[in-house]
């Protein structure tokens, strides 16, 4: 599962 | 996590179920733009590609199922229910909202942080996101009398952002490369959006008087 940075906030 | 995001998450989670009761339980989406409903289903649906690949938190994977799961409802009742249908002004609700999406997709494709599928997708909800509130303001401006209760729905819906843009601003001071212009302008212009309706929902809330957009 990757995450993207800055692609925390809904 | 800071408690400006948190407060801003709560606050449009308040938005969201503020309107689902409303046409739950009083069956009514009087006032209620279906064309700002429409846009806020692909705003998420373009937001959220990820919510399968890219796991952050159990609470990041609730919140996006919940928004979408409620702006699916929402549009499926005001477009398929008949009692909640039944109140839907459809000759107010005539905002060209499809002509919105065009300039946001074509934006995304010269704007954004890199160049991938997932990336322009998330560019394009930000852009829609800061113009989908925008059939829903033309349409109060029209609606005379405005119920409490969307008066609600459209202040937290736009509150929501506002504690974002705190959040950004924290963020930026706290956490070193923190930056995202995009994210941060198109924020900035959706709250803008809502200025005048804050002021006219303020002069109701001072004055206890219906609240009324000027024509």
């Amino acid at each position: 599962l990757v995450t993207e940075p800055g692609h925390d906030e809904l | 996590m800071n408690i400006f995001r948190l407060a801003g998450d709560m606050t449009h989670l308040a938005s969201v179920l503020v309107l689902l009761l409303k046409i739950h339980t009083i069956k009514s989406c009087a006032g209620v733009s279906l064309k700002t409903q429409e846009l806020y289903v692909i705003v998420f649906a373009t937001r959220y590609l990820d919510i399968f690949t890219s796991f952050v938190s159990i609470y990041n994977s609730l919140m996006k199922l919940i928004f979408l799961g409620s702006s699916f409802s929402i549009v499926w009742y005001m477009r398929y229910h008949k009692a909640v249908h039944r109140t839907y002004d459809r000759e107010q609700d005539t905002f060209r909202h499809w002509f919105l999406m065009l300039p946001c997709i074509l934006l995304a494709l010269l704007i954004h942080e890199k160049f991938t599928f997932f990336e322009v997708m998330w560019t394009f909800s930000l852009y829609l996101e800061a113009v989908a509130i925008l059939p829903q303001l033309v349409l109060l401006q029209r609606t005379r009398n405005i119920d409490n209760l969307t008066g609600q729905y459209i202040f937290l819906l736009g509150g929501y952002r506002g504690f974002y843009i705190l959040n950004w601003i924290y963020r930026y001071f706290t956490e070193p490369h923190y930056v995202h212009w995009i994210t941060w302008i198109s924020g900035l212009v959706q709250t803008l959006l809502y200025a005048d309706f804050f002021y006219y929902y303020f002069l109701s809330w001072k004055n206890n008087k219906k609240l009324q957009l000027p024509a």
